[in-house]
């Protein structure tokens, strides 16, 4: 998990693009 | 061709209309924000520029410009039904084996096919733009990827179903549940295929976008290569530590 943390925050946000 | 195990065509309507909303959603510039006559195309001055960066200033440039676009992948990659149902291991590997290839895929809404260029860095950009990267080996087949599949003129609906078989590619190393992603896969295949029957389209079309899928994996595992070979290996561990985006490290490190 730690080796991915971004991309399981990511996953784990719920985002818009306009976020981004 | 086998009827009888196909999913109802209600489901696939489904499945068909949330990819195809997901897809617009999340791709970053819509199509009239990317007509070429829009924007400049880079200048013989601004052409310097890019050629006298050094190798780790372009590398950076390209890498900061790769994430943002990766990030909206992730996006459509979540509103897609059944994607988050996946276990969180298969997620992080389809991203992290797809979400290049469904970048390139992109690239195909923002390619201007009369002088082969394609917008980067808000400017239309041949591929001399990217020779301070030093990897020409690399940049050639991206643009002739670009330039065979915009020669499709693909719809926007087919855009999003394509991209979204490319990223559900069940043959991925290291999946858990191939099964589920199999099964996903073969639906979306399905109602792409519905989908080019649908807008009539030469039947040579899904044959040239399965040539396509396999040049999207070739692609990135050059791409993979050269990173690993001038970027992340030792050559300049100081720039990718500080300057690179963390996501990119994730993405394409190991």
């Amino acid at each position: 998990k730690e080796k991915h943390k971004i991309l399981h925050r990511l996953l784990q946000n719920s985002s818009s693009p306009v976020d981004l | 061709s086998n009827r009888d195990s196909s999913p109802p065509d209600n489901d696939l309507e489904h499945l068909s209309e949330n990819i195809c909303k997901s897809h617009m959603e999340t791709c970053q510039y819509l199509r009239e924000e990317l007509q070429p006559s829009n924007w400049q195309t880079v200048l013989q001055t601004d052409l310097d520029t890019y050629q006298k960066k050094s190798q780790e200033d372009m590398w950076q440039l390209c890498a900061v410009k790769v994430t943002e676009a990766v990030q909206y992948v992730v996006e459509f990659a979540k509103r897609i039904d059944g994607f988050m149902e996946l276990c969180q291991n298969d997620q992080i590997v389809l991203l992290k084996a797809g979400s290049l290839e469904v970048v390139f895929v992109r690239m195909c809404r923002a390619y201007n096919s009369q002088n082969n260029t394609v917008f980067f860095d808000s400017k239309y950009a041949g591929s001399e733009v990217f020779k301070a990267l030093g990897c020409d080996d690399l940049i050639s087949p991206v643009f002739e990827f670009a330039k065979s599949l915009t020669s499709l003129q693909l719809s926007e609906d087919e855009i999003g179903l394509f991209s979204a078989y490319v990223l559900m590619s069940a043959d991925r190393s290291w999946l858990q549940e191939k099964t589920r992603v199999e099964k996903l896969q073969q639906k979306i295949k399905i109602a792409l295929q519905n989908l080019l029957q649908k807008n009539q389209r030469d039947e040579g079309i899904l044959f040239h976008l399965w040539i396509l899928v396999i040049f999207t994996h070739l692609i990135t595992v050059s791409q993979v290569k050269i990173l690993l070979r001038t970027v992340l290996s030792a050559l300049y561990p100081e720039t990718v530590h500080t300057r690179f985006p963390p996501l990119y490290k994730e993405l394409f490190g190991s």
